[in-house]
C-alpha cells in the first residue's frame, strides 16, 4: 500500500486541493481505471440472426479505461508496459501510453446455417473477453 | 500497401478465406500481423462484414439455403448439450470434438430414388457434399441420423436393420454409380424413448473422408419391424422409417486455431500432464432423451 501511496503523489497535481477528503478519493477510489466493461448484443441487431442459429445473444464484453503510470502485479503488464510509458513522458509523446486490452478470453460455441445448408455446431476460442491488462 | 496482385500472391493469405469468400480484397485486414489476421478466418462473414465499405452490401447478402426443420432440431437439441445458454462450451462435458456438421442428402441421382420408390419402398440413394468440411477438421466419428415421424405407432420395441453400399463415380457413366462396398447394421431400441436413431459408420467413411472425398454416395436400406428378436417377440408390421433419407452428421476435431481446445485449456487450468487423445472417445452425443446423452460405454 506504501508504495501504491507513492505512486499516487506522484501523479498529484501542481494546484493544492481545497477538499482534502476529495482529494484522497480520487487514490482510494481510482476512476476510469483500465478494467472489463460489460457490452451484450443480439445477432439479429446485427442480422447475423438469419445465419447463426444458437446463440441469440452474445456477451463479447470489452476493455476500457486508464493505465496507470505505474503498472503492478494487478495487471501483469510486462516490464516492456513500463519502459514504454517511460518513453512516453520523458522522451517521445508520439510514442502511445499503454493500452486498456483484453488479456484472457473464453470461448463461444457457435450454431449457424452454412451457405449449401448444411448446419454447424462450433466452439470458438478467444470470443468473450474475461480480463483486462495494460500493454 | 499491400496491392491487390501482392494480396493474391501471398501465400500467407491463404489460410484466411476460403477462396470463393473473395476475402483477399480485404487489404486493411492483411495489413494486419500474422497473428492477428489468423482470428478472422474464424469466420468469413465477419470478415465480409469489415470489408464492405460503408457496410451497405453486407446486409443484402444472398439467402443461405435452409437446413431441414428436423434437421435444425437436433443440432439446436445438441447445442443445448454442449454449450450453456451464454454460449459457453460445457465444460464439465468431456467431448473431444470442437466441431459437428450436420449435411442432409443432395437431390441428384433423383430418377434412380424414383425407380427404387417403386420397388423396394425402403432403399435410398444418397449424396453427401463435404465441401464445407475443411482440411484441419478432422474425422472422430460419423453418424447417420434417423428420425422418426410422430406417425409412426407407440410401441414397446423396434429392431432395425441396415444396408449400406459406398459407391464409387463411375464417370464414363451417365447413369449412377456402382456399389463399392457395404456393410450392414442390426439396431434394437425403443421408440416411446428415442425420436432419433443413429447409426455408427465411422469406420465405414474414415477412409472416404480421410481422403478428403468431397462427395459420398451411398445406398441406405432401412427396414424397422415392431418386435425384439433376443426377448422372442415375433418381427411384424414393417414400419416406414426410410421415406425420410437420413442426414450424416460429422464430429470433428478442428485443429484450426481459431476452434477451442477443450484438451489444451483444462491441461492449462488444472496443469495436469498431458492426456492422451482417444480419437473414438467421444462422451457426448446428443440422443436426445433422458439417459441417452451417457457416456460412451452404453452405447458401445
Amino acid at each position: 500500500s506504501r508504495r501504491r501511496r507513492d505512486e499516487n503523489l506522484k501523479e498529484a497535481p501542481a494546484t493544492p486541493p481545497y477538499n482534502l477528503s476529495e482529494y484522497f478519493k480520487q487514490f482510494l477510489f481510482p476512476q476510469n481505471e483500465c478494467e472489463l466493461h460489460n457490452f451484450r448484443l443480439s445477432f439479429s441487431q446485427l442480422k447475423w440472426d438469419k445465419w447463426i442459429i444458437a446463440p441469440h445473444r452474445y456477451s463479447p464484453q470489452y476493455c476500457k479505461g486508464d493505465c496507470p503510470r505505474v503498472v503492478g502485479h494487478r495487471y501483469g503488464s510486462p516490464v516492456h508496459t513500463m519502459v514504454q510509458n517511460i518513453i512516453y513522458e520523458k522522451l517521445d509523446s508520439s510514442v502511445p501510453k499503454p493500452s486498456c486490452v483484453p488479456a484472457e478470453y473464453s470461448p463461444l460455441s457457435v450454431l449457424t446455417i452454412e451457405p449449401d445448408g448444411s448446419i454447424v455446431y462450433k466452439e470458438y476460442e478467444d470470443m468473450i473477453a474475461t480480463k483486462c491488462t495494460c500493454r | 500497401p499491400h496491392s491487390r496482385g501482392r494480396v493474391v500472391s501471398d501465400k500467407t493469405s491463404g489460410f484466411l478465406v476460403a477462396p470463393e469468400d473473395n476475402a483477399s480484397e480485404l487489404n486493411p485486414l492483411l495489413r494486419l500481423p500474422k497473428g492477428v489476421r489468423r482470428g478472422y478466418a474464424l469466420l468469413p462473414p465477419l470478415l465480409k462484414v469489415l470489408s464492405d465499405q460503408g457496410h451497405q452490401n453486407w446486409e443484402s447478402e444472398a439467402p443461405r439455403l435452409q437446413p431441414d426443420s428436423r434437421a435444425l432440431r437436433y443440432m439446436k437439441r445438441l447445442y443445448k448439450m454442449s454449450a450453456t445458454k451464454e454460449g459457453i462450451p460445457k465444460a464439465n462435458k468431456s467431448h473431444l470434438y470442437n466441431t459437428v456438421r450436420l449435411f442432409t442428402p443432395c437431390s441428384e441421382c433423383k430418377h434412380r430414388h424414383r425407380d427404387l420408390m417403386k420397388g423396394d419402398v425402403h432403399s435410398v440413394d444418397l449424396l453427401f457434399n463435404l465441401d464445407r468440411v475443411t482440411a484441419l477438421e478432422h474425422l472422430l466419428k460419423s453418424v447417420l441420423l434417423y428420425s422418426f415421424d410422430t406417425s409412426v405407432p407407440i410401441s414397446s420395441s423396434i429392431t432395425c436393420m441396415c444396408h449400406l453400399s459406398v459407391k464409387e463415380h463411375d464417370f464414363s457413366s451417365q447413369v449412377c454409380p456402382s456399389f463399392s462396398h457395404s456393410i450392414a447394421f442390426s439396431l434394437h431400441f425403443e421408440v416411446r424413448k428415442r425420436k432419433w436413431v443413429e447409426i455408427d459408420v465411422t469406420s465405414f467413411l474414415q477412409p472416404l473422408i480421410a481422403t478428403k472425398r468431397r462427395n459420398i454416395h451411398m445406398a441406405v436400406n432401412f427396414t424397422c419391424l415392431v418386435g425384439d428378436p433376443q426377448q422372442n417377440t415375433k418381427l411384424e408390421n414393417p414400419i416406414n422409417v426410410a421415406l425420410v433419407p437420413p442426414s450424416l452428421l460429422l464430429y470433428l476435431n478442428d485443429t484450426s486455431e481459431q476452434a477451442y481446445h477443450r484438451w489444451n485449456s483444462l491441461r492449462h487450468r488444472r496443469k495436469n500432464p498431458a492426456r492422451p487423445r482417444q480419437r473414438n472417445s467421444l462422451l457426448v452425443e446428443p440422443t436426445g432423451d433422458k439417459g441417452e446423452g451417457k457416456p460412451q460405454g452404453k452405447r458401445a
